[in-house]
Protein backbone atom coordinates (compact mmCIF):
# COMPACT_ATOMS: atom_id res chain seq x y z
CA UNK A 1 0.00 0.00 0.00
CA UNK A 2 1.47 3.14 -1.08
CA UNK A 3 2.70 5.40 1.11
CA UNK A 4 2.31 2.87 4.70
CA UNK A 5 5.95 1.86 5.85
CA UNK A 6 6.82 -1.59 4.26
CA UNK A 7 8.19 -3.89 7.03
CA UNK A 8 11.26 -2.81 9.17
CA UNK A 9 13.20 -6.19 8.91
CA UNK A 10 12.60 -7.86 5.51
CA UNK A 11 12.15 -4.34 3.89
CA UNK A 12 8.58 -6.35 2.32
CA UNK A 13 5.68 -4.06 0.87
CA UNK A 14 2.75 -4.14 3.19
CA UNK A 15 0.46 -5.86 2.44
CA UNK A 16 -3.14 -5.01 2.15
CA UNK A 17 -5.24 -5.61 5.32
CA UNK A 18 -7.25 -8.52 4.18
CA UNK A 19 -4.06 -9.97 2.26
CA UNK A 20 -2.02 -9.83 6.03
CA UNK A 21 -4.64 -11.55 7.65
CA UNK A 22 -5.57 -14.17 4.60
CA UNK A 23 -1.55 -14.77 4.81
CA UNK A 24 -1.28 -14.68 9.39
CA UNK A 25 -4.42 -17.30 8.72
CA UNK A 26 -2.90 -19.91 5.87
CA UNK A 27 0.01 -19.76 8.14
CA UNK A 28 -1.22 -20.56 11.51
CA UNK A 29 -3.32 -23.53 9.61
CA UNK A 30 0.26 -24.85 7.87
CA UNK A 31 2.17 -24.31 11.63
CA UNK A 32 -1.17 -26.62 13.25
CA UNK A 33 -1.23 -29.16 11.01
CA UNK A 34 2.61 -29.59 10.72
CA UNK A 35 2.85 -30.00 14.58
CA UNK A 36 -0.48 -32.47 14.76
CA UNK A 37 1.46 -34.20 11.91
CA UNK A 38 -1.80 -34.08 9.94
CA UNK A 39 -2.07 -33.25 5.81
CA UNK A 40 -5.30 -31.97 5.98
CA UNK A 41 -7.78 -30.65 9.11
CA UNK A 42 -10.03 -34.03 9.84
CA UNK A 43 -13.18 -34.53 8.91
CA UNK A 44 -15.20 -35.27 11.28
CA UNK A 45 -17.89 -37.50 10.04
CA UNK A 46 -19.45 -39.20 13.50
CA UNK A 47 -19.44 -36.36 16.02
CA UNK A 48 -19.65 -37.35 19.15
CA UNK A 49 -22.81 -35.92 21.12
CA UNK A 50 -21.07 -32.39 23.20
CA UNK A 51 -22.85 -33.84 26.36
CA UNK A 52 -20.78 -37.09 26.43
CA UNK A 53 -17.45 -35.32 25.76
CA UNK A 54 -18.06 -32.36 28.62
CA UNK A 55 -19.02 -35.50 30.82
CA UNK A 56 -15.73 -37.77 29.86
CA UNK A 57 -13.96 -34.02 30.70
CA UNK A 58 -15.90 -33.54 33.85
CA UNK A 59 -15.04 -36.94 34.79
CA UNK A 60 -11.57 -36.78 34.37
CA UNK A 61 -11.00 -32.66 35.82
CA UNK A 62 -12.33 -34.70 38.89
CA UNK A 63 -9.65 -36.56 39.08
CA UNK A 64 -12.41 -40.10 39.95
CA UNK A 65 -9.87 -42.35 40.13
CA UNK A 66 -6.43 -40.44 38.53
CA UNK A 67 -3.94 -42.20 39.80
CA UNK A 68 -1.52 -38.77 40.28
CA UNK A 69 -4.63 -37.70 42.17
CA UNK A 70 -3.99 -34.37 40.27
CA UNK A 71 -7.84 -34.29 39.33
CA UNK A 72 -7.21 -32.45 36.00
CA UNK A 73 -6.94 -33.26 32.56
CA UNK A 74 -3.36 -32.17 32.98
CA UNK A 75 -1.08 -30.43 30.61
CA UNK A 76 2.00 -32.96 29.87
CA UNK A 77 5.32 -31.14 29.84
CA UNK A 78 6.74 -34.19 31.67
CA UNK A 79 9.84 -33.19 33.58
CA UNK A 80 12.33 -35.87 31.87
CA UNK A 81 11.38 -35.02 28.29
CA UNK A 82 10.07 -32.58 26.38
CA UNK A 83 8.49 -34.82 23.70
CA UNK A 84 5.30 -34.51 23.01
CA UNK A 85 2.55 -36.03 25.01
CA UNK A 86 -0.92 -37.36 23.93
CA UNK A 87 -3.89 -37.91 26.19
CA UNK A 88 -6.63 -39.52 23.68
CA UNK A 89 -9.90 -40.30 24.70
CA UNK A 90 -12.05 -42.98 22.82
CA UNK A 91 -15.70 -42.68 22.92
CA UNK A 92 -17.03 -46.71 22.99
CA UNK A 93 -19.77 -47.76 19.84
CA UNK A 94 -21.55 -50.38 21.77
CA UNK A 95 -22.40 -53.58 19.36
CA UNK A 96 -25.79 -55.52 19.67
CA UNK A 97 -23.88 -58.46 21.76
CA UNK A 98 -22.04 -56.14 24.39
CA UNK A 99 -19.27 -55.53 23.12
CA UNK A 100 -17.33 -51.72 23.45
CA UNK A 101 -15.58 -51.13 20.19
CA UNK A 102 -13.19 -48.30 19.79
CA UNK A 103 -11.51 -46.84 17.08
CA UNK A 104 -7.84 -45.64 18.17
CA UNK A 105 -5.72 -43.66 15.85
CA UNK A 106 -1.97 -43.88 15.95
CA UNK A 107 -0.41 -40.61 15.38
CA UNK A 108 1.50 -41.41 11.14
CA UNK A 109 4.96 -41.93 12.01
CA UNK A 110 5.07 -41.58 15.33
CA UNK A 111 6.07 -44.36 17.87
CA UNK A 112 3.76 -43.66 20.94
CA UNK A 113 4.76 -45.17 24.51
CA UNK A 114 1.88 -45.47 26.55
CA UNK A 115 1.74 -44.92 29.98
CA UNK A 116 -1.75 -45.35 31.07
CA UNK A 117 -5.32 -46.92 29.97
CA UNK A 118 -8.32 -46.68 31.71
CA UNK A 119 -12.15 -47.72 30.90
CA UNK A 120 -14.51 -45.83 32.40
CA UNK A 121 -17.86 -46.92 32.57
CA UNK A 122 -20.79 -45.78 34.59
CA UNK A 123 -22.66 -48.56 36.13
CA UNK A 124 -26.64 -48.61 37.68
CA UNK A 125 -26.74 -49.20 41.58
CA UNK A 126 -25.61 -52.72 42.00
CA UNK A 127 -24.65 -55.17 45.01
CA UNK A 128 -21.15 -56.76 45.79
CA UNK A 129 -20.31 -57.52 41.80
CA UNK A 130 -17.37 -58.92 40.18
CA UNK A 131 -16.73 -56.85 36.92
CA UNK A 132 -13.88 -58.38 34.52
CA UNK A 133 -12.62 -57.30 30.98
CA UNK A 134 -11.04 -58.84 28.28
CA UNK A 135 -9.79 -58.12 24.99
CA UNK A 136 -11.85 -59.29 22.33
CA UNK A 137 -10.75 -61.53 19.62
CA UNK A 138 -10.42 -65.66 18.66
CA UNK A 139 -8.64 -66.03 22.01
CA UNK A 140 -9.82 -63.46 24.64
CA UNK A 141 -7.35 -61.50 27.19
CA UNK A 142 -8.10 -61.13 30.52
CA UNK A 143 -7.17 -57.66 30.86
CA UNK A 144 -8.08 -57.38 34.18
CA UNK A 145 -10.99 -57.59 37.15
CA UNK A 146 -12.21 -55.46 39.85
CA UNK A 147 -14.35 -56.57 42.68
CA UNK A 148 -17.03 -53.37 43.57
CA UNK A 149 -19.15 -53.44 46.69
CA UNK A 150 -22.47 -52.29 46.48
CA UNK A 151 -23.22 -48.75 45.49
CA UNK A 152 -25.27 -46.46 43.54
CA UNK A 153 -25.08 -45.56 39.80
CA UNK A 154 -22.00 -43.62 39.04
CA UNK A 155 -18.84 -43.75 36.99
CA UNK A 156 -16.05 -46.54 37.48
CA UNK A 157 -12.76 -46.49 36.07
CA UNK A 158 -10.79 -49.70 35.45
CA UNK A 159 -7.18 -49.57 34.65
CA UNK A 160 -6.23 -51.85 31.72
CA UNK A 161 -2.59 -51.94 31.72
CA UNK A 162 -0.15 -53.40 31.44
CA UNK A 163 -2.34 -56.10 30.48
CA UNK A 164 -3.42 -53.85 26.85
CA UNK A 165 0.21 -52.69 26.21
CA UNK A 166 0.73 -55.33 23.79
CA UNK A 167 -2.36 -54.06 21.63
CA UNK A 168 -0.93 -50.40 21.12
CA UNK A 169 2.40 -52.09 20.17
CA UNK A 170 0.57 -53.08 16.86
CA UNK A 171 -0.74 -50.75 14.91
CA UNK A 172 -4.35 -52.07 15.03
CA UNK A 173 -6.65 -49.62 14.71
CA UNK A 174 -10.07 -51.23 16.58
CA UNK A 175 -9.94 -51.54 20.20
CA UNK A 176 -12.47 -54.60 21.22
CA UNK A 177 -13.70 -55.34 25.11
CA UNK A 178 -15.94 -57.53 26.15
CA UNK A 179 -17.49 -57.25 30.17
CA UNK A 180 -18.48 -59.98 32.22
CA UNK A 181 -19.94 -59.30 35.71
CA UNK A 182 -19.87 -61.57 38.59
CA UNK A 183 -23.25 -60.95 40.72
CA UNK A 184 -24.67 -58.58 37.72
CA UNK A 185 -28.49 -59.74 36.05
CA UNK A 186 -27.42 -61.73 33.29
CA UNK A 187 -27.52 -58.73 30.65
CA UNK A 188 -25.03 -56.07 30.36
CA UNK A 189 -27.89 -53.67 29.33
CA UNK A 190 -29.53 -53.99 32.87
CA UNK A 191 -26.21 -53.40 34.74
CA UNK A 192 -24.39 -50.84 32.04
CA UNK A 193 -26.16 -47.59 31.63
CA UNK A 194 -26.79 -47.32 28.10
CA UNK A 195 -24.12 -45.85 25.66
CA UNK A 196 -26.45 -43.95 23.28
CA UNK A 197 -26.93 -41.50 25.96
CA UNK A 198 -24.62 -39.05 28.19
CA UNK A 199 -22.97 -42.16 29.69
CA UNK A 200 -21.00 -43.51 26.79
CA UNK A 201 -18.84 -45.78 28.14
CA UNK A 202 -15.07 -43.93 27.09
CA UNK A 203 -11.29 -45.25 26.95
CA UNK A 204 -8.43 -42.57 28.13
CA UNK A 205 -5.06 -43.43 26.91
CA UNK A 206 -2.00 -41.59 28.04
CA UNK A 207 0.82 -41.80 26.13
CA UNK A 208 3.89 -39.98 24.83
CA UNK A 209 5.71 -39.69 21.59
CA UNK A 210 8.92 -42.03 21.63
CA UNK A 211 11.89 -41.44 19.75
CA UNK A 212 12.08 -44.19 16.62
CA UNK A 213 14.42 -47.12 17.74
CA UNK A 214 14.26 -45.94 21.29
CA UNK A 215 14.10 -48.83 23.76
CA UNK A 216 12.03 -48.78 27.32
CA UNK A 217 14.46 -49.65 29.94
CA UNK A 218 13.13 -50.99 33.17
CA UNK A 219 14.11 -48.69 35.80
CA UNK B 1 8.96 -6.92 25.04
CA UNK B 2 7.80 -4.25 22.95
CA UNK B 3 4.31 -4.45 21.36
CA UNK B 4 4.12 -3.14 17.78
CA UNK B 5 2.22 0.02 17.34
CA UNK B 6 2.01 2.04 13.82
CA UNK B 7 4.62 3.84 14.33
CA UNK B 8 7.50 1.38 15.88
CA UNK B 9 10.30 0.51 13.86
CA UNK B 10 12.34 -0.94 16.29
CA UNK B 11 11.88 -4.84 17.30
CA UNK B 12 8.46 -5.76 18.53
CA UNK B 13 5.86 -8.12 18.67
CA UNK B 14 3.07 -8.04 16.77
CA UNK B 15 0.08 -9.56 17.87
CA UNK B 16 -2.39 -11.55 15.81
CA UNK B 17 -5.65 -14.09 16.52
CA UNK B 18 -6.81 -16.72 14.65
CA UNK B 19 -10.37 -17.21 15.62
CA UNK B 20 -11.03 -21.36 14.73
CA UNK B 21 -14.66 -20.19 14.02
CA UNK B 22 -13.86 -17.72 11.41
CA UNK B 23 -11.79 -20.68 10.22
CA UNK B 24 -14.30 -23.09 10.28
CA UNK B 25 -12.44 -25.25 12.36
CA UNK B 26 -14.34 -25.06 15.67
CA UNK B 27 -15.82 -28.28 14.65
CA UNK B 28 -12.95 -30.64 15.15
CA UNK B 29 -10.67 -27.75 17.36
CA UNK B 30 -12.48 -28.48 21.22
CA UNK B 31 -10.62 -25.97 22.62
CA UNK B 32 -9.31 -23.48 22.88
CA UNK B 33 -10.87 -21.03 20.61
CA UNK B 34 -8.47 -19.48 18.52
CA UNK B 35 -4.09 -19.15 18.24
CA UNK B 36 -2.71 -16.31 19.22
CA UNK B 37 -0.32 -16.62 16.45
CA UNK B 38 1.78 -13.03 17.30
CA UNK B 39 5.28 -12.76 15.42
CA UNK B 40 8.28 -10.52 15.65
CA UNK B 41 9.42 -7.84 13.57
CA UNK B 42 11.38 -4.36 13.59
CA UNK B 43 14.69 -2.78 13.45
CA UNK B 44 17.59 -4.02 15.73
CA UNK B 45 20.01 -1.28 15.24
CA UNK B 46 23.35 -1.59 16.68
CA UNK B 47 22.89 0.17 19.48
CA UNK B 48 19.91 -1.94 20.18
CA UNK B 49 21.24 -5.21 19.39
CA UNK B 50 21.73 -7.77 22.19
CA UNK B 51 18.61 -5.78 24.44
CA UNK B 52 16.78 -7.30 25.75
CA UNK B 53 16.89 -10.56 24.25
CA UNK B 54 20.65 -11.28 23.94
CA UNK B 55 20.19 -11.59 28.04
CA UNK B 56 17.95 -14.27 27.57
CA UNK B 57 19.13 -16.09 25.08
CA UNK B 58 22.22 -18.40 24.65
CA UNK B 59 24.85 -15.99 23.12
CA UNK B 60 25.22 -14.13 25.97
CA UNK B 61 28.64 -15.37 26.67
CA UNK B 62 29.95 -15.11 23.43
CA UNK B 63 28.51 -11.37 23.11
CA UNK B 64 30.40 -10.71 26.13
CA UNK B 65 33.29 -12.03 24.81
CA UNK B 66 33.15 -10.45 21.46
CA UNK B 67 32.66 -6.87 23.51
CA UNK B 68 35.03 -7.60 26.09
CA UNK B 69 37.45 -8.48 23.10
CA UNK B 70 36.25 -5.02 21.00
CA UNK B 71 35.59 -7.77 18.00
CA UNK B 72 34.33 -5.60 15.12
CA UNK B 73 31.21 -7.65 14.67
CA UNK B 74 30.01 -7.64 11.67
CA UNK B 75 26.42 -7.67 10.05
CA UNK B 76 23.75 -6.93 12.78
CA UNK B 77 21.66 -8.75 14.97
CA UNK B 78 17.87 -10.00 14.50
CA UNK B 79 14.42 -9.22 16.05
CA UNK B 80 13.27 -13.25 17.04
CA UNK B 81 11.16 -14.67 19.48
CA UNK B 82 13.09 -14.58 22.98
CA UNK B 83 9.91 -16.29 24.76
CA UNK B 84 7.85 -18.68 23.55
CA UNK B 85 4.98 -20.76 24.98
CA UNK B 86 3.00 -24.06 24.29
CA UNK B 87 -0.27 -24.21 22.88
CA UNK B 88 -2.66 -26.73 24.29
CA UNK B 89 -5.14 -28.30 21.95
CA UNK B 90 -7.83 -30.36 22.32
CA UNK B 91 -8.67 -31.54 18.90
CA UNK B 92 -10.91 -34.62 17.70
CA UNK B 93 -9.46 -37.07 15.13
CA UNK B 94 -10.73 -38.37 11.88
CA UNK B 95 -12.11 -41.47 14.32
CA UNK B 96 -14.04 -38.46 16.57
CA UNK B 97 -11.20 -39.55 19.20
CA UNK B 98 -10.58 -36.36 21.79
CA UNK B 99 -7.35 -35.80 21.67
CA UNK B 100 -5.27 -33.31 24.15
CA UNK B 101 -1.96 -32.36 23.54
CA UNK B 102 0.48 -29.54 24.12
CA UNK B 103 2.36 -28.58 20.74
CA UNK B 104 5.65 -26.73 22.52
CA UNK B 105 6.76 -23.42 21.61
CA UNK B 106 3.98 -22.46 19.01
CA UNK B 107 3.18 -18.94 20.65
CA UNK B 108 5.53 -16.19 20.76
CA UNK B 109 5.19 -14.05 24.14
CA UNK B 110 8.32 -11.67 23.94
CA UNK B 111 10.51 -10.42 20.89
CA UNK B 112 14.11 -9.02 21.06
CA UNK B 113 17.36 -8.24 19.05
CA UNK B 114 19.70 -11.50 19.53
Amino acid sequence: VEGRPGCPSCKMPPLEPNAEKAFLVEVAKQQILQKLNLKERPNITHPVPRVAVTNALRRLHMGKGRPDGAGRFSSWESPETDKQGYEIISFAETEPSGLLQFQLTHPKGQDMHVLEAQLWLHLKAHQNITLQIYLAGDRRVALGEQKLGSKGSGWHPFSLMPALQSFFEHEEKTLRLELECQGCPSSAAVWLTSAGSSYQPFLVVKAKVQEPGHQVTKR
Amino acid sequence: SLSCDQNSEVCCRKDYYVDFRDIGWNDWIFKPEGYQINYCMGECPVHLAGTPGIAASFHTTVFNLVKANNIRTAGRSCCVPTQRRALSLLYFDPNSNLIKTDIPDMVVDACGCS
